[in-house]
Formats: structure tokens, C-alpha cells, sequence
């Protein structure tokens, strides 16, 4: 495909990242700036449930989010984990590439780094991720990514304790097994 | 999970990623998205790559970082592709990704394991995003 190019995962509601990115490109935009306009599409638009603000809760019914851009000239990178209550998570990671010598922020200090760079904290909940949180709770917790503790995670909610033999033989990563119905990113 | 590569006309390039990651996680849990070389990874001078699926199983083998060094020792990205998901597939055969590969000349595939996979590219001349359907190897 002649440059400029833009690809990325998935399809369907997806699209709008690919759309974005590549007017931005033609619109004499950098590639960075195209990745950024890209992915912030899809977190404006919520892209399936699984990118931006309302999606994926985690067990405290919170959603938070996960993002990285780099620079393929410099290698230079910047990250953002478990962001909380900011919705412009590759927004957030560009800030860092561009303004901080490090690759990755995490959890409520990045929060504060986004604060600090003008970003607006706010609820990043939405009725639907309440609702998928909610139906979780009641469906017991299932599934979850608990492992070798007490009660049994694979039919109660928690809080757990660990198992006092340790770690449960179905443990990812010791044979591969029992992975299925785990989710994914 | 959406992952992104660009690639400039002045053959310059970038990458990210950007997800709310698992459902239901525990608190505190990152996935793959935001780490180098897991959820994407790119140098202008070989190519990119961006993934998704199962994070907590793709961080530990970083596929983009793969997939990336798998072109720059000449593979196409399709073998380049292939080869990141066979990697995870062989010790995870259950596991669920999808990878897809973009060189410097703007030449792209996907692999994927455990669903079938999309993707999708749009570049100079095209009117409209192209979707690829990607089947499980």
C-alpha cells in the first residue's frame, strides 16, 4: 500500500481510527500525530467496549486505561498504565514521550502528571460498564483471574486469602492449560 | 484493544496502543497495551507492528518486538507475523492474538491464533479503510 499508510487492529467501529489517522497524514500532520488522532478516535468513540472511557470495568467497577505511542525515528516511547479517571489515555502517553525523559507512568501518579499537563480528571464510568459490573457481581464473580486461593474463585466472589499449599496446579503459565473464557485485552 | 502503525510519506513511522484492557480485572492489573514491544513497536527503519488478544500471556513474549526483528533479519511481514503468534501459540495453544505487521515500504499481514482476526489499512489514493479477515493459524 503506497505511503502514507495507516493500519491497525481489528475492524467494524474500529475504522474510525484508521479514517483519523490517515487525514491526519494527508493533512501534513507527523506519523506521530496520526497515531495519537488515530487512537484518540477510538477512545472517543469507544471503540467496542474495549478502548476509551465506560468499558472493562475491573473488579471495583472502575475502568482505567492502558496506553503507549512511539517514535519509530528514535525509539523514544511514552506509556500510561491503569491511568484513573482521565479519558485521553495516548494523549496522556504523548505527553510523556514528549515532555518527561521516562517511557511509563502508572496508576494515580499518572493521573497526576495529567492534571499537571491540563487534563481534566472525571468519572470515567458509564450506566453500561456500571450495569456489566453489577451483572458480574451477581453471575459471582465470573469469570475473574484469581488463582490458588480461598474461597474457590471459580464459583465465589471474594475477598480471598491464599491457599496455604500455594499456588493452584491450573496456574497460567505452568502448562498452558485453562486459559480459555479468561478474557483478553 | 486498538493498535496502530503509520508510516509517513518521508518513510518516518510510529505506533501505539491505547485499550481499557481486561474485563474484571484486579485492580492495579496493566496488560500488554502500553508495554514496548507487546502492544506495539515500530522503528522507521525495518517497520512496525501493533497486537491484541490475551495481554497477560502476550507481555511475556513482547510479539511486536518480535515481529519487528523477525523483518529486519528479512522476513516478509506475513512470515514475520506468523512466526510472533507461532511463538506464543507453541507454549499457549489456546491463547488469543492478533498481530499485524506493517514494513517501511508500507507492506502488511496479520496472524492470529484463538479468533478470527481483523484488521485494517488505509493508505495514499484509498477513498475509504480497507478491512482484511485474518483466519487462526
Amino acid at each position: 500500500t503506497a505511503p502514507p499508510v495507516v493500519i491497525h487492529t481489528w475492524g467494524g467501529p474500529f475504522t474510525v481510527a484508521a479514517d483519523a489517522a490517515h487525514d491526519a497524514l494527508t493533512n501534513a500532520r507527523s506519523v506521530l500525530d496520526a497515531v495519537q488522532i488515530g487512537g484518540a478516535a477510538c477512545e472517543n468513540n469507544q471503540c467496542d467496549g474495549t478502548v476509551g472511557y465506560g468499558g472493562s470495568p475491573s473488579e471495583n467497577c472502575e475502568t482505567t486505561l492502558d496506553a503507549m505511542i512511539m517514535d519509530g525515528n528514535t525509539l523514544n516511547v511514552g506509556a500510561v498504565g491503569a491511568l484513573r479517571r482521565v479519558k485521553h489515555a495516548i494523549a496522556v502517553a504523548r505527553h510523556v514521550l514528549e515532555y518527561t525523559g521516562h517511557t511509563m507512568l502508572v496508576g494515580d501518579s499518572a493521573t497526576l502528571f495529567a492534571a499537571q499537563n491540563g487534563f481534566k480528571e472525571e468519572d470515567l464510568a458509564t450506566d453500561q460498564s456500571r450495569d456489566m459490573c453489577e451483572h458480574w457481581k451477581r453471575n459471582q464473580c465470573q469469570p475473574n483471574s484469581w488463582i490458588g486461593v480461598v474461597p474457590d474463585p471459580k464459583s465465589s466472589c471474594g475477598p480471598y486469602t491464599p491457599l496455604e499449599n500455594g499456588a493452584s496446579e491450573t496456574a497460567p503459565g505452568q502448562d498452558g492449560g485453562d486459559i480459555k473464557g479468561r478474557g483478553h485485552d | 484493544t486498538i493498535s496502530l502503525v503509520a508510516l509517513g510519506k518521508d518513510g518516518s513511522m510510529a505506533a501505539g496502543t491505547t485499550t481499557n484492557g481486561k474485563a474484571y480485572k484486579i485492580p492495579g492489573r496493566v496488560g500488554d497495551g502500553p508495554i514496548a514491544g507487546s502492544g506495539s513497536y515500530v522503528d522507521s527503519l525495518v517497520g512496525g507492528c501493533g497486537a491484541t488478544g490475551d495481554g497477560d500471556l502476550m507481555m511475556r513474549f513482547l510479539p511486536c518486538y518480535q515481529a519487528v526483528e523477525n523483518m529486519r533479519r528479512g522476513m516478509s511481514p506475513a512470515a514475520a507475523a506468523e512466526d510472533a503468534v507461532r511463538r506464543m501459540v507453541k507454549r499457549f495453544p489456546d491463547i488469543q492474538a492478533g498481530v499485524v505487521v506493517m514494513n517501511n515500504k508500507g507492506e502488511h499481514a496479520a496472524a492470529a491464533s484463538g479468533w478470527h482476526f481483523t484488521y485494517s489499512f488505509r493508505g495514499q489514493g484509498m477513498n475509504k479503510t480497507h478491512v482484511v479477515q485474518v483466519d487462526p493459524i
